[in-house]
This record gives C-alpha cells, structure tokens and sequence, in this order.
C-alpha cells in the first residue's frame, strides 16, 4: 500500500507524488526483478569475467543466436547461459577445461542446445584433428567418467564451435561439465590459445525452466 | 494511452526509470542501464470508463457495463481503475554468483500503456 490518499494508487480519486514515494518505488523495482529471476538476494561477484572475454563471447552469439528468446512459449521461461572455462589439470597432450553452473539452474532445467566454442591457433596450412572428449560425475562416487567423444577437423586458426549432445543435459542437472580437448599431433597443442582474457574457451547453453502445470482459466 | 504529465488528474502512464548504479546493480547486471518502472495512475470518471485500450475480453465488456450501469445508479459514480493495457517484456543479462553469464526475457515487465477498466 503506498502512502496516497485514496484507497489504492491506480484507483479511483488517487493522486501520487513521485518524489516523497522514491525510495519505496526503488524498493519495489528491486524486490520485483528478483522475484521474477527466481533469486532471494543479488548475486555477489567473485570472479566476474574479464569484459574482453564477454564481448567476444556475445559476438560470437550474437551472429548465431535465435532472434528473440521469445519466439517460445510463453508460459516457460527461457535462459541463454555463458559459462566461461576453468584451465583444469592439463597434460603435455590434452588440455582440461572445467565449468560450473548455478546449483539453482539444476533442478528443473531443460537443456535445449549447448554450445562449446573455443580458440586455437595452428602454425599455417596445418589442419589439426582434435579430440573433444566429454565427461561427467558419475552419481555415485563422484568420480568423472567419459560419456561421449568428439572428432572435430580444425582447418584454421579462429574460434570452432562442437554442439554438444544430450551429455549437456547431464552436465547441467549436476551443475558441473569437464571436458578434455587432445590434438591428435603433439605440436598442436602447444600452439593453443586458450584463457587469453579475450579467448577464454566457453560453453553456451539454451535452457528453459519447466514450468509449473498451470491450470488456464478459460 | 496518455503519458502523465503537468497537472492532469486523468488516468495516465506515470514514467519511473531505476538506473541500476543508483541502487549499487551496475557491477551484477551487465544490460540494460535501468529498468523503466513504469506505472498507471489517475482517475477514471464513468465517462472514460471503457477508453480505448481496455482490455478487449468480451467478458471484461460485459462486466464494465454492468458495473457502469450499477455505477450511474449511485450517485458517487467512479469505481473503475487506471490499469496497464500493454506491456512489454524486460530483457536482462546479468552475472549469476557462479559468474555466469545469463540472458533472458522477463515477460510484462515495463507497462506502456494505461487505460481504465
């Protein structure tokens, strides 16, 4: 109820004085974007990504995206989640990429496509083939095991994308998605870029949240 | 819809834009700046009850007459109220506290028209 001298501020006879009500309407704008983004308080940042890393991230969705997230359904609610790669335990011939996500995204989350797009950079005229191996937590014990493997022909240098499969479905009920890239020839890797601020390898996912069965009223 | 401004005491759309550093969101919401708050307030005499842009449900038709026709038999008149007729959703990209990054859609979030029942 704000403080007006009718009954209710969109009612009959009311009148409003913006300013006296600011900090009440400021109250109510924040209380209202986090309802609607299902959070109980604002986000604290811990390791915000570099705006290099974001920007190249968004061009490079901004040229395959779907035009508007609202072409869906209505009633679901829809999300486009970035999540930027940790540099895991790498070998001499592999390296490992680590990425989390939001234990809230879990439950409930329906992965529509996931996309893995990472930079490399081969001496010229090289082609490469690289094997992309995906691996999840196994339920019981924690540990990760391969779930499907990917071949990919890396002709040039630049960003390469790899749809990842139903695996990602997994990877994002557990909140949690590693994956191993091994050049097929030793001198390949070491030419590999990856977590230069701008070039840091990320995963792309379109997610919707299955919405509660909803009864219309007609 | 009629956009609030100077003296009028008719239903009209009152602007409210939140810039997100005025309230310390810059650093978690990367787009847009702020978030148009708008909302619907005024008055609704019997005569504008049913302006254009109410809403177009046959069953809102049919309970606006009613109430009108209830309404003229009293003599305080009134009782219709200023409410949105159109909306638009609001589109965000923010960091989640993963430091993901997450863009979505929130439907009917920024009102752009306002209209009396």
């Amino acid at each position: 109820n704000l403080k007006t001298d009718g009954p209710c501020p969109a009612c009959w006879g009311a009148t409003f004085d913006l300013e006296s009500q600011r900090e009440l309407l400021l109250d109510l704008a924040k209380k209202s974007i986090l309802d609607k983004l299902h959070l109980r308080q604002r986000p604290t940042l811990s390791q915000p990504v570099s705006r290099g890393a974001l920007k190249t991230a968004l061009q490079r969705l901004r040229g395959s995206r779907r035009e508007t997230l609202l072409d869906h359904d209505q009633r679901q609610e829809e999300y486009e989640i970035i999540s930027f790669a940790d540099t895991g335990l790498s070998g001499s011939n592999q390296t490992r990429l680590e990425f989390h996500f939001s234990g809230r995204m879990a439950a409930g989350v329906k992965v529509q496509q996931t996309r893995f797009m990472f930079f490399v950079q081969f001496p010229l005229n090289a082609t490469r083939t690289m094997n992309i191996r995906v691996l999840v937590l196994r339920p019981y014990d924690a540990n990760l095991t391969l779930t499907s493997q990917h071949v990919l022909q890396v002709d040039a240098s630049g960003w390469h994308q790899l749809l990842l499969g139903p695996e990602a479905q997994a990877a994002y009920s557990q909140g949690h998605l590693t994956l191993e890239l091994v050049p097929e020839s030793q001198a390949a890797h070491s030419s590999l870029i990856l977590g230069g601020l701008s070039h840091r390898p990320f995963v792309a996912a379109q997610v919707r949240v299955e919405g509660k069965h909803r009864v219309h009223r007609r | 819809g009629i956009d609030c401004q100077g003296v009028s005491r008719m239903c009209c759309r009152q602007e409210f834009f939140v810039d997100f550093r005025e309230i310390g969101w810059q650093d978690w919401i990367i787009q847009p700046e702020g978030y148009a708050m708008n909302f619907c307030t005024g008055q609704c005499p019997l005569h504008v009850a049913g302006m254009p842009g109410i809403s177009s449900s046959f069953h809102t038709a049919v309970l606006n007459l009613l109430k009108a026709n209830a309404a003229a038999g009293t003599a305080a008149g009134g009782g219709s109220c200023c409410v949105p007729t159109s909306r638009r959703p609001l589109s965000l990209l923010y960091y989640d506290r993963d430091s993901n990054i997450v863009k979505t859609d929130i439907p009917d979030m920024v009102v752009e028209a306002c209209g009396c029942s």
